[in-house]
């Protein structure tokens, strides 16, 4: 792993004193493999590896560590400060229900994702309200609709012929007048260089006026993620991540690339298949798994 | 790559990323670079274009496979099986190339092999209607391998050209899954001995290095025949493949690009090394 080839690479740095921008540029190109192997994108790498040189050099090679050790510790800290700090609190609603809109590619794991956001805050002590507003994918209600009944939650009843933005403002009156406090709405997978569904998110947006806007990754995702982030970011200006399927064994770089170019907070992620499975981002674990 | 004529370490630095951006990974952009660079220096190539043209070469040389599929005439009923991670887009181009069969006069039967996940099977029988072909559907909870079998078996007494079987979305790294995936393709190989006749592992273009240990299991899981690449029509450009096909050797048959039911193509190297410069 990383962490056992910059010990051997580094070893010979143990009689110098001080890291210098020679004998740390092997480790840097063995940071900078790992970082790729991780499906980070090429060009947050390359931006990563300058603040860990800068703040590599002239690092005095302390006593109780060995070269390899303090320079793995310097890689660390700057990936977990990269990451953001852990916070998976929502953003609240001044008066009325707190409304999240869950967006995102194709397959990334939004529905499900509502469903787990619904169960996770249902034990919150909330009262979600599950809004099916994908009316393209054959079943996609069905699909919501099973998850809000298995949790005994309730479900905006959307139908495929409605409009997904009248489908929100709707299920918004409704969730006011039952006195639901959290309305998680559901949109269709879409490619973020599809303009006019790009633009039905926006006016969604902005007749429904959300706390949240939750871009849900698939953790696996490779290079892309910085475009498909930045686009949706700044079509809609979100206000967290959510990375799906982290229970797999994709090491995760999509979440430094999505991190980077949004500035945005990673919220959760989900770890599995089953409701219960979302939990809290913590910056430090998915840091070390990165790194591998 | 900025007008530049001559090949200089900013040009060779410009196609890694080029390369590193389409996914291709660092190891397998690596080897294909010593390929090229080694005959840079050697003097054979002079500029960019011609340096472009020899990674194409390269890339296409890896990518093209004369691997014929099998088709409806060789094997009556022809027994697909579309495998894959979550997400992919298995039960979609299970509709697409339903259709595609239906279009060319064959008879078709769906199997809905997931009876895990939520709406699954109402979503392959919107396809079923989607593609006008039969479909073996029971519900939520059965055994996949139930389903499968009785999708063969009617397939087989009901004289149908082609039975498709999807299969529920499944980490490579779930051992009992994995397991659940061969109890089902030695299911279909008690009614048809050489059947399935097509394994297809299902990719999706935006998935980076990750898509290789899905490949590996896959394979070894369910000896894969094919392999569909989904989702082509964003900007991710599936550089993946080209170390899967080359660790592997296993085909790529379709590529989908979009999510209408037309919008599946059969796959060409050549086209797809193009549009991962492009
Ligand atoms: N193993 C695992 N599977 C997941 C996770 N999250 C979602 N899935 C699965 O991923 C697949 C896709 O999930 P969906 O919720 O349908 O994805 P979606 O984003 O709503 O898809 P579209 O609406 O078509 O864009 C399903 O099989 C889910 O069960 C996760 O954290 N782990
Ligand atoms: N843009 C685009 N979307 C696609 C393509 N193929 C599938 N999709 C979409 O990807 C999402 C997931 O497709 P599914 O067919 O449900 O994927 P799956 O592999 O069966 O998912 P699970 O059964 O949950 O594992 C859907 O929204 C599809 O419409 C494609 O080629 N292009
Ligand atoms: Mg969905
Ligand atoms: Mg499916």
């Amino acid at each position: 792993n990383l962490s056992q080839k910059l010990t051997t690479t580094l070893r010979k740095v143990r009689g110098q004193g001080r890291l210098t921008e020679t004998n740390i540029d092997e480790s840097l190109k063995e940071v900078k493999m790992a970082l790729l192997e991780a499906d980070v994108n090429f060009r947050v790498a390359k931006a990563f590896l300058r603040s860990v040189k800068s703040r590599a050099i002239g690092e005095e090679v302390q006593g109780s560590l060995t070269p390899g050790q303090q320079f793995i510790k310097i890689v660390n800290d700057e990936l977990t400060n990269m990451m953001g700090a852990s916070n998976e609190s929502l953003a609240r609603s001044e008066n009325g229900p707190t409304v999240v809109m869950v967006v995102g590619l194709q397959g990334a794991g939004k529905t499900s994702s509502v469903g787990k956001l619904a169960n996770y805050h249902a034990q919150k002590g909330f009262s979600p309200y599950l809004v099916p507003a994908d009316v393209y994918r054959p079943a996609a209600i069905d699909q919501l609709r099973i998850l809000a009944d298995s949790l005994h939650l309730p479900c905006h009843p959307s139908t495929k012929d409605q409009n997904p933005v009248e489908i929100a403002l709707a299920a918004l009156e409704s969730a006011k007048i039952n006195n639901l406090d959290l309305v998680l709405i559901d949109t269709a997978g879409r490619l973020h260089i599809d303009s006019q569904l790009m633009d039905e998110l926006h006016q969604m947006r902005q007749l429904v006026n959300p706390q949240e806007i939750l871009f849900v990754a698939d953790a696996m995702t490779g290079q892309d993620a910085v475009n498909m982030a930045k686009s949706f970011n700044d079509e809609l200006d979100l206000t967290g991540i959510l990375l799906t399927k982290m229970d797999g064994d994709a090491r995760g770089g999509a979440a430094l690339s999505i991190r980077a170019v949004t500035q945005k907070p990673i919220k959760f992620i989900a770890v599995g298949e089953k409701l219960e499975n979302l939990e809290a981002f913590h910056p430090e674990r998915i840091a070390s798994r990165i790194l591998g | 790559l900025l007008g530049k004529k001559e090949i200089d370490e900013e040009v060779l630095e410009g196609l890694e990323e080029a390369l590193l951006g389409a996914d291709i990974g660092p190891e397998t952009t690596e080897q294909i670079l010593e390929v090229v660079t080694s005959r840079v220096e050697r003097q054979e190539l002079r500029d960019v274009n011609a340096l472009r043209e020899v990674i194409k070469e390269e890339i296409v040389r890896i990518l093209h496979k004369e691997v014929p599929i099998p088709t409806v005439v060789d094997r009556k009923p022809l027994v697909l099986m579309f495998v894959g991670v979550n997400g992919v887009g298995k039960t979609t181009t299970i509709g697409k190339i339903a259709a595609q069969y239906r279009r060319d006069g064959h008879r078709v039967l769906m199997g809905a092999g997931d009876t895990f996940r939520a709406a699954a099977i109402e979503q392959l029988t919107e396809w079923s209607c989607r593609a006008e072909c039969d479909i073996i559907a029971k519900s939520q909870g059965v055994d996949p391998s139930s389903v499968m079998y009785e999708a063969v078996e009617k397939a087989v007494r009901e004289e149908y050209d082609v039975v498709i079987c999807d299969t529920a979305g499944r980490l490579h790294t779930k051992k009992n899954l994995m397991e659940e995936l061969r109890k089902m393709v030695r299911v279909i190989r008690k009614i048809i001995p050489d059947a399935p006749h097509e394994v297809l592992l299902v990719l999706d273009a935006t998935t980076g290095q990750n898509a290789i240990f899905q490949a590996r299991e896959f394979r070894e899981a369910a000896d894969l025949t094919g392999i569909v690449m989904t989702k082509l029509d964003g900007t991710a450009k599936g550089g993946v493949i080209i170390g899967i096909v080359n660790e592997f050797d296993i085909p790529v048959r379709y590529i989908g690009v979009g999510e209408g039911i037309e919008d599946l193509r059969p796959y060409d190297a050549k086209q797809f090394t193009d549009s991962l410069f492009s």
